[in-house]
C-alpha cells in the first residue's frame, strides 16, 4: 500500500515547493504511474537481447536479478529470456549468502552476472532491502556475490 | 553551478536530520515540445566525491522513479502511513553511491510537457533520446560528474529503458572524442526482456508454482501465441480464467504478500 502514501506525501504543496517541483503547475495530481502513458504506448520493442549481445560485446558490466515471488515478470520469465543469449557459464550456479542465510541463486556468465532474491516480489528492495543491497554493493565492486 | 544550488533541497518536510545533499529540479530536454523531465538527485552518505553515480528508473511504462525507486526502494527515505513525515531507510543505496532519480518520460510524476500529444505518442524510442539528453544536461549543471564512474539501474519494464539509454550512451560515447558519460554498466531486476520467452517463463511460473491448474496451464499454452502481435480472443480469455477463477484476490507482483486494500 505504500504508493498510497507516496500520493499522500507528493502532492503536498509544501511538498512540491520543497522540492521545486510543478513550478508551471501541471493541471493533474502527481500520480505514482500515468494511466495516460501506458494505455497509449507507441513503440516497444519486442526483445532486448540483441542489445545485451552488444553491450556485452562492448565490455559493460550487466547483471540481471529476479525476486522469485513475483509473478508478473517472474524469474522464469528472465531465466528463459537469458538462456537464448547462449552465454558461457564462468562461475556456475551456486547459492549466495546473507546474514548466515541463503539469499539466493546465481550464476555468473561471460559477460552477465544473473541473481535471484530469496522471498522478493516485483520490487526487490522493498521485500528484502538487505539482499538487495548486498546485491548492489557487489555489482558496483565488480565482486562475486557471497558464497558463504 | 548556479542553477545546482538553486536546486537544493534545503529539507523536505517531516524528514528527519541527515548529513548528505539533496537535490531537485528540471532539466529540459526538448525546448520545441516543452518537454522537462524531474529528478531527485541525493548523495552519498559519506565520501561522495569517490563514489559513482547511479540512475534509477523504474518502468511501467509510466511509473514513477521517485514514487518507487526513491520512496519505496532504494531511497533514502520512507514515507509514514498519513504522509505526514519521512524516516530513514537503514539499506538506502546512497550509503554506496550517488543516486539520481529521473521521472521519465514526461508525463510521469512531476515531468511535463507542453504539448498535449506527446502524452498519446511517447514509446520506447523518444524515452531513451530524451534521458540521453537529460543526462548530459544534468552533468553540465552537476558538472563534477563529468567522467565520474556511471551506473543504470532499474527494475520492470525500465528492462527496456534500462538497456536501450545504455546503448544510446554507448552510440554516443563512440561519436564523441572525449565523451562526459563514463557508462561503466548496468543492472536491472525482474525486467521485461523479450516478450515471446518471458510470457512462456511467466506462464511456467503460475504453473511451477500452483497458482493455475494444469488444465489452465495447458489450455493457455495451446491457445495463446505468444509470437503475435495481438492476442487472440481465447488466449485472452484462459488467461482472464485464470486471473479471476485461480489466483484468488493475491498481489501478483508478491504472490505470498496479503493485498492491499
Amino acid at each position: 500500500c505504500t504508493e498510497n502514501y507516496a500520493e499522500k506525501y507528493y502532492n503536498r504543496p509544501d511538498v512540491q515547493k520543497a522540492m521545486h517541483a510543478n513550478t508551471t503547475g501541471i493541471p493533474y495530481k502527481w500520480t505514482a504511474c500515468s494511466d495516460v502513458l501506458i494505455k497509449n504506448w507507441n513503440d516497444s520493442e519486442n526483445s532486448m537481447l540483441p542489445i545485451y549481445k552488444e553491450l556485452i560485446a562492448a565490455g559493460l558490466r550487466i547483471w540481471v536479478f529476479s525476486g522469485d515471488t513475483d509473478s508478473v515478470v517472474p524469474v522464469t520469465a528472465t531465466r528463459f529470456s537469458l538462456s537464448h543469449l547462449n552465454l558461457r557459464i564462468k562461475t556456475p550456479w551456486y547459492p549466495w549468502y546473507s546474514g548466515n542465510q541463503v539469499g539466493g541463486w546465481t550464476e555468473v556468465y561471460e559477460g552477465l552476472t544473473f541473481a535471484t532474491v530469496r522471498g522478493a516480489g516485483h520490487e526487490v528492495p522493498l521485500f528484502q532491502p538487505r539482499r538487495a543491497f548486498i546485491l548492489f554493493r557487489s555489482f558496483l565492486r565488480g565482486e562475486k556475490l557471497p558464497n558463504s | 553551478p548556479k542553477q545546482q544550488e538553486l536546486d537544493r533541497i534545503s529539507s523536505l518536510p517531516g524528514q528527519p536530520p541527515v548529513g548528505f545533499s539533496q537535490f531537485s529540479g528540471y532539466v529540459t530536454v526538448n525546448e520545441k515540445h516543452g518537454r522537462a523531465l524531474f529528478y531527485w538527485f541525493t548523495e552519498a552518505t559519506t565520501v561522495p566525491e569517490k563514489k559513482p553515480l547511479l540512475l534509477w528508473l523504474n518502468g511501467g511504462p509510466g511509473c514513477s522513479s521517485v514514487a518507487y525507486g526513491a520512496s519505496e526502494e532504494i531511497g533514502p527515505f520512507r514515507i509514514n502511513k498519513t504522509g505526514s513525515s519521512l524516516y530513514l531507510n537503514k539499506y538506502s543505496w546512497n550509503m554506496e553511491a550517488n543516486i539520481l532519480f529521473l521521472e521519465s518520460p514526461a508525463g510521469v510524476g512531476f515531468s511535463y510537457t507542453n504539448t498535449s500529444s506527446d502524452l498519446k505518442d511517447s514509446g520506447d524510442d523518444r524515452t531513451a533520446q530524451d534521458a540521453l539528453i537529460f543526462l548530459t544536461r544534468w552533468m553540465s549543471r552537476f558538472p563534477a560528474y563529468r567522467h565520474r564512474e556511471f551506473y543504470i539501474a532499474g527494475e520492470s519494464y525500465a528492462g527496456h529503458y534500462v538497456p536501450q539509454l545504455a546503448k544510446k550512451i554507448h552510440d554516443y560515447n563512440k561519436a564523441h572524442s572525449n565523451p562526459i558519460i563514463n557508462l561503466k554498466g548496468f543492472m536491472v531486476g525482474n525486467a521485461v526482456t523479450d516478450n515471446y520467452y518471458d510470457s512462456i517463463g511467466t506462464v511456467t511460473f503460475w504453473w511451477s508454482h500452483s497458482m493455475i491448474s494444469d488444465r489452465t496451464y495447458k489450455s493457455i499454452m495451446k491457445h495463446c501465441n505468444f509470437t503475435a502481435e495481438k492476442s487472440s480472443t481465447r488466449c485472452d480469455d484462459v488467461v482472464s480464467y485464470a486471473i479471476n477463477h485461480e489466483f484468488g484476490d493475491i498481489d501478483q507482483y508478491s504472490i505470498y504478500t496479503p493485498s492491499c486494500l
